[in-house]
């Protein structure tokens, strides 16, 4: 099975 | 004041159809170095940001940041209505809640006026770290397209992964499963119609379809779109825009859980 990362994962609110 | 010249109007006209399906409302920022986007899909999977720099304008008067909520389906209906070859102006002031549309003919023998409503819309601009890419990919963007368009109607997920071999996209589905290989292939008399690949170490990642198709919207912008690979990371698939910018995707990974 493969899950979705979401891009906010990656990439930082200010 | 804000008062935006852009001589290809067609290009604006193009970016709103790459992105108005992924993203339905954005704030459109106004600054001196030029007219940018950023925004997220309603899932927060996929980001897009835009950037066509203010000396790609014709006119450029920007005379303080200026960020414009848009719904992005409403702006495409506007811009349809302008010619392919059509003048295309973006008019806005600060404390109004329009901003207005202005399609001018070649001929400047037709001068049309769209006002729009703006919107207020709450969105924080995420921080992109610089990074360094495992994998950069430069190939024809109509290839691009054609290989997850073929692979979309396969399987939901392509596995991209890059070895020295090549670039290989595999997806499986019910029916079965597809490989695609693109070899490096320089072509000296047509460079957009090379595949280049720049290899620092092997990656792998899979992505979900239905994103990657919706990324090749994009494709009329660019004859070439630039994949970047690491692993852990979100790909980022560009489209360069002609002397303005470009247009990047960046889609998180799918993992195994």
């Amino acid at each position: 099975m493969t899950r979705q990362k979401s891009i906010l994962s990656f990439f930082q609110k200010p | 004041m804000l008062e935006l010249r852009l001589i290809q109007g067609s290009l604006l006209k193009k970016v709103l159809e790459a992105i108005k399906d992924l993203v339905t409302e954005a704030n459109f920022d106004c600054s001196a170095t030029g007219f940018s986007l950023q925004a997220m899909d309603s899932s927060h999977v996929a980001l897009v940001a835009l950037l066509l720099r203010s000396e790609g304008f014709d006119h450029y008067r920007c005379d303080r940041n200026l960020s414009m909520g848009i719904n992005l389906n409403n702006m495409s209906k506007m811009l349809r209505c302008a010619g392919p070859e059509d003048i295309i102006t973006i008019k806005g002031d600060d404390g109004t809640d329009t901003v207005t549309f202005m399609f001018e003919s070649q001929k400047q023998d037709k001068i049309s006026d769209f006002e729009m409503k703006l919107m207020d819309i709450d969105s924080e601009h995420l921080g992109i770290p610089d990074a360094e890419y495992q994998a950069i990919v430069r190939m024809p963007s109509a290839e691009f397209a054609r290989i997850c368009k073929d692979l979309g109607s396969i399987g939901d997920t392509v596995v991209i992964s890059v070895t020295k071999e090549g670039v290989k996209f595999f997806t499986r589905g019910d029916v079965g499963s597809a490989n695609i290989v693109c070899r490096q292939n320089t072509s000296v008399d047509k460079p957009e119609d090379s595949t280049v690949i720049e290899m620092n170490e092997p990656v792998s990642l899979t992505f979900a379809l239905r994103y990657m198709n919706s990324f090749t919207k994009a494709t009329t912008l660019s004859e070439v779109v630039t994949i970047s690979l690491s692993s852990e990371l979100p790909v980022v698939v560009e489209y360069k825009i002609a002397e303005m910018g470009y247009i990047r995707f960046y889609l998180a990974p799918k993992i195994e859980d």
